[in-house]
């Protein structure tokens, strides 16, 4: 077993020389970790399969990828290796990444990007690193559902100044600001998107398509007590009947209120709020503005 | 109030170049304040001396320009464009931004038909697309809008600089809120009074009865 | 204090603070 190791692992760093990510890392998948015939430390086991889920997600393979890192999961928490580690949280977030599990791979990058150290065993972690990182949470709560979970994480982007240098802080603010993005501003951030964040999904929509519509429609559902689909289209730049479509689906999951009267081609945005409880609302803001006078009067000490 | 807030520096940082320069040069900060994209807000600038002395003088058009810019609209503009200066497109756009707060003064629902005459705007998309992008995101009103009934719910508007006159019915308002709100604080107070007349009766009356009916028990006992 | 008076007249025209059919069915 010694022997075949040493080959494999010899064959697989030639691949790797080659760029030949998933055969490197099919070569190393066929060693044997649980041999009963020799001592495998748990550091060795975490290490290779850390190595083989890089290797696979150098092909954005999360599926092999995810297989061993579910693999090193169960070394990972009794280990002391920091730089292992990271890589394993690193995969970890790609894969959910992958998986288009947006939320979670974002708060997966934006854990990795407040890494302090920035020396960890012989490896340098440098700024362009951690601020990839962040980005990638960012681009990751963007894509991700709407919902309150996301409201949350974009409010923790938003407020994060490191996010203001970053390229995609305008879209940034306009989605936690929730204003509706133009297609020019979502051709822009639709460059910086990976192959699988524009992949198409069952329904015809592309990942970025769904989330920037939902995203305007939300948006859109602030602007608006109602509006018509033609309008709508015009205003999402999208076809009046894939603004129906996920607007009908968002109402149907509650994540928007509302309801479309299909005879009439209008969606009608209900606002959360009773009319009494409008009513409320308003007085609110009118005393707090109120309070905003006399503090600026005070101020002026009138 | 954040746009006050938003505009105070600024007003600061035009009042202080407007305070040290020559007619001559007044034009050119009056060109520069009307075309500034976060200031809305212009009687701080007419009020300085050096301003209202372009009265009469051959710069005397950019003081109806600053005044216009600070009580107009887009349409006053254009009916008197003969003797004001040319405006560049981030003036008419600003002036067109006012023209939604004064029409927002007289109106919470604002008809888009008046507002398309008034703005000059020749569709709904179009109208929709500056209410949304210069006016709501800019932070001047807050509102809903209603495609249906074709109009524009206003739920808050930035105050624009005080016309003459103005002063008078803007106390005349806080007077009646304050009567109003006092009135209401005293019926309020009259009710709870009232409650607890009312409770300490019901508490009264049904200590009676309890009596009435240890009695009537002791009697039959 | 210019500043204060478009303040408040921006206060003002937020009265009254709601007005509409459906609100008076309510409120009754």
């Amino acid at each position: 077993e010694e022997q075949v190791l040493v080959i494999r692992e010899k064959l697989a760093d030639l691949y790797e020389s080659e760029q030949l990510w998933s055969k490197a890392a099919q070569m190393l998948s066929g060693i044997d970790l649980d041999s009963g015939m020799r001592v495998i430390d748990d550091k060795f086991r975490l290490t290779k399969c850390v190595q083989i889920a890089r290797l696979y997600l150098e092909d954005d393979d999360a599926v092999n990828a995810e297989a061993f890192i579910n693999k090193a999961s169960f070394m990972v928490s009794n280990s002391q290796h920091e730089v292992l580690n990271l890589q394993y949280k690193v995969c970890y977030a790609r894969i959910l990444d992958l998986k288009r599990k947006f939320l979670e791979a974002a708060l997966r990058y934006y854990d990795i990007s407040q890494i302090e150290k920035r020396q960890i065993g012989d490896e340098v972690i440098d700024e362009d690193a951690l601020e990839q990182a962040l980005a990638a949470a960012v681009t990751c709560t963007i894509l991700a559902a709407a919902g309150p979970q996301r409201s949350r994480v974009l409010a923790t982007l938003y407020k994060d100044e490191r996010c203001s240098r970053l390229k995609i802080y305008p879209i940034l603010q306009k989605v936690y600001l929730e204003r509706i993005l133009r297609k020019p501003e979502i051709d822009t951030f639709s460059e910086e998107l990976k192959a699988h964040q524009k992949a198409l999904l069952p329904d015809n929509f592309t990942v970025l398509d769904r989330a920037m519509i939902e995203h305007n429609l939300l948006s859109a559902s602030k602007l608006y007590t109602n509006i018509s689909f033609d309008e709508l289209g015009t205003l999402l730049g999208i076809e009046p009947h894939k603004a129906e479509k996920i607007a009908s689906r968002m109402i149907c999951e509650d994540r928007m209120r509302g309801s479309i009267d299909q005879v009439e081609a209008v969606i009608h945005f209900e606002d959360d709020n009773e009319e009494l409880q409008q009513w409320d609302q308003q007085i609110f803001g009118l005393c707090q503005a109120l309070n905003d006078v006399l503090d600026s009067m005070a101020k002026k000490g009138l | 109030m954040d746009i006050e807030q938003k505009q105070e520096e600024i007003i600061q940082q035009f009042v202080n170049e407007a305070s040290n320069v020559k007619a001559s040069s007044l034009v050119t900060v009056i060109a520069q304040a009307t075309s500034h994209p976060s200031l809305f807000a212009f009687s701080e600038i007419l009020a300085l001396p050096n301003v209202t002395q372009l009265q009469g003088t051959e710069h005397s058009i950019y003081l109806d320009l600053l005044r216009m810019f600070a009580h107009g609209t887009w349409s006053e503009y254009k009916r008197n464009a003969g003797d004001l200066p040319q405006l560049k497109p981030n003036q008419v756009l600003k002036l067109k931004q006012l023209t939604v707060l004064t029409l927002a003064e007289a109106n919470k629902v604002l008809p888009y038909d008046v507002l398309m005459q008034e703005l000059d705007v020749i569709n709904v998309r179009e109208l929709e697309d500056f209410l949304i992008n210069e006016c709501m995101y800019v932070g001047i009103v807050r509102g809903k809008l209603d495609q249906l009934r074709r109009c524009f719910q206003v739920q808050f508007a930035a105050g624009r600089d005080l016309r003459p006159g103005q002063l008078g019915s803007m106390i005349h308002t806080l007077s009646n809120w304050l009567s109003t709100s006092d009135n209401l604080l005293i019926t309020i107070q009259d009710k709870i009074k009232w409650a607890d007349t009312m409770s300490e009766l019901d508490k009264k009356h049904k200590k009676e009865a309890e009596e009435r009916m240890e009695e009537v028990k002791k009697t039959l006992s | 204090e210019n500043s204060l008076l478009r303040q408040v007249s921006s206060l003002l025209r937020r009265l009254p603070a709601i007005e509409s059919e459906k609100f008076q069915d309510d409120f009754l």
